[in-house]
Parts: C-alpha cells; sequence; structure tokens
C-alpha cells in the first residue's frame, strides 16, 4: 500500500482560492479598512489569523458579512496580508514593514510578525 | 504521507480556475 504524493497540491488550491477572490466568486465577507473595503473568503481568514479565527468561531458572529476592523489598522498592511494569505509571498518594502508588521500583530499572526520583526532588525 | 510507499507527482493536480470566463 502507498499513495501518490502530488506535491504541488496545496499550491494550486490556494492559487484557485487567490483567483475566486480576485473574481469576487464564492466570497462571503467584506472587510473594511479605514474606508477600504476587501472581499474574502472566510475559511481563510480563519485559518491564517487568530484574530478572524475568534471573531467568526464566535455563534453570535456565525452570520456576519461584513466587518470592519479598528480605524488604527492601515488599509495598506492589510492588503499586504490579505494577499499572503492567498498567496504564501508577504510583500516587504521597507516603507510598509512597520504596517505590515503592526497589522500582523492585530491580527494575530505571529508568525509573520517574527519575520517582520527579523526583517526589520536585518 | 512521507510512508514508505510514497510516491511524488510533481506535475499539477487540479483544475486551474482562469482569471475570467
Amino acid at each position: 500500500d502507498g499513495c501518490i504524493q502530488f506535491t504541488r497540491h496545496a499550491g494550486d488550491v490556494l492559487l484557485n482560492f487567490n483567483r475566486l477572490r480576485s473574481r469576487n466568486i464564492l466570497t462571503d465577507v467584506a472587510i473594511q479598512v479605514d474606508g477600504q473595503h476587501f472581499h474574502a473568503h472566510k475559511a481563510i481568514l480563519v485559518a491564517c489569523s487568530g484574530f478572524f479565527y475568534s471573531v467568526f468561531m464566535d455563534p453570535k458572529n456565525a452570520n456576519l458579512s461584513a466587518i470592519s476592523l479598528d480605524p488604527k489598522v492601515d488599509p495598506k498592511g492589510f492588503s499586504i496580508l490579505l494577499d499572503f494569505m492567498y498567496t504564501s509571498c508577504l510583500d516587504l518594502k521597507d516603507s510598509l514593514v512597520l504596517a505590515t508588521m503592526n497589522t500582523a500583530i492585530y491580527l494575530q499572526m505571529e508568525h509573520v510578525v517574527d519575520t517582520c520583526h527579523r526583517f526589520i532588525k536585518s | 504521507y512521507e510512508g514508505v510507499n510514497t510516491i511524488k507527482e510533481m506535475g499539477r493536480s487540479i483544475h486551474e480556475i482562469p482569471r475570467q470566463d
């Protein structure tokens, strides 16, 4: 007995989710960040962010289809982290790494925070 | 799946959703 492991599968699935997001297909939540709106799939947000996990695991938020984040959250930082969730690539420009790190702290994405911190120290 | 009888398939595993229809 054994199995055939398709080594590209995780990446192929995530790429399809990102195609669905860019075409707004099966997206089930709109995130408002300081006036900007982002469509996404709750399942991806919950899988990647401790903050969204705690929001959407709460039964009273089960049917939430729109959520506004704290105004202190930087929309550019959020956009970078949302792209990271759907691509595994974290866009790190010197000018935005601090905003990205602070947003990752807010979204409870500890591993990204650590990576941003190491990048800043280097 | 790092079992003893694992064959690794490097090719695409599923269909690709197009950027637009």
